[in-house]
């Protein structure tokens, strides 16, 4: 079988980025493939391929997801995950789960390590404690850019055009 | 949002989506990320997808399984995503993106936004790109 690895850094806008921008992203992505991919290479799982490509990502400020994710209206980061095998249609989650790096970890731990398919808010931050992963300062995820993000969302508020709100 | 869709050496397809949502989200507010058949999916027998975009369309539409869905039907992936994503803009008005790997190993990323870097590797070739048309 061919060895193949995908990955996106999410769909948005309805105009270009910035230049200098546009190429961090594309190296963003770039990076992720190629970990993905030589996860592969080595004989590693696709799960493990995803995995590994999605944590590089959430590492990267420049994506909406770990590092990088954006506020709610308290100011606050709340983050969503989720990882599946098409191997037996195994799968794990997690939602609104707080201080913490890799959620995508998290939701593979939920996987691997329940008889649940999601867990959510506290009992997520339950789960993650008793699986040792380590909690991690608020500010570790929260980046200057979207703090000025929320600030300008709460100022134009509905005023904004759909296209660029909503989008995640 | 990011994601990442895969096949291995063993034809086992999978895929992965985090997210931190949209910006001023209400406390609690959960979208499509973590939601099977519509943050993503993943079946040998068919393929695996990863979603990002309007996360309250692509649940209300199931994007990644109707991508599926249109996939069993004999769509490529290129045809079944760009129909599952028209689907969603025509009938609720919403917008997003699709990465998708077959079950053979074809795969493509599609978005109906402006913009959506993706990348993507097969048998050690590389490619990338963000806006329409690369």
């Amino acid at each position: 079988m061919p060895l193949v690895i995908v990955v996106h850094g999410g769909a948005g806008g309805n105009a270009p980025h910035p230049e200098d921008r546009q190429e961090k992203l594309r190296q963003g992505v770039t990076k992720a493939a190629l970990k993905g991919y030589d996860i592969l290479r080595g004989g590693g799982r696709a799960i493990d391929a995803v995995e590994g490509a999605v944590v590089v990502l959430e590492d990267d400020p420049e994506f909406n997801a770990g590092c990088g994710s954006v506020l709610n209206e308290q100011g606050k980061v709340e983050m969503d995950a989720i990882i599946m095998d098409g191997k037996d249609l195994s799968s794990g989650a997690v939602s609104a789960v707080k201080r913490i790096a890799n959620p995508i970890k998290l939701a593979h731990l939920v996987m691997e390590k329940t008889r649940h398919t999601l867990l959510t808010d506290q009992g997520a931050a339950l789960f993650a404690k008793a699986m040792g992963v380590p909690e991690i300062p608020e500010e570790q995820l929260v980046t200057e850019q979207n703090l000025k993000r929320l600030e300008k969302a709460k100022l134009k508020g509905d005023q904004l055009p759909a296209s660029e709100k909503d989008l995640g | 949002t990011v994601g990442a869709v895969a096949m291995d050496g063993q034809g086992n397809v999978a895929f992965a989506t985090s997210t931190g949502g949209i910006v001023n989200k209400m406390i609690g507010r959960v979208g499509d990320s973590p939601c099977i058949g519509s943050g993503g999916y993943a079946d040998n027998h068919i393929g695996a997808v990863s979603s990002t975009g309007h996360g309250e369309s692509i649940m209300k539409v199931n994007l990644a399984r109707l991508t599926l869905f249109h996939m069993e039907q004999g769509m490529s992936p290129e045809e079944a995503a760009s129909n599952a994503l028209n689907y969603m803009k025509t009938r609720v008005q919403g917008t997003g993106g699709l990465i998708v790997v077959s079950k053979e190993g074809e795969w493509t990323a599609k978005w109906s936004t402006y913009s959506m870097p993706w990348a993507a590797v097969k048998d050690g070739q590389l490619q990338y790109g963000l806006n329409p048309g690369e």
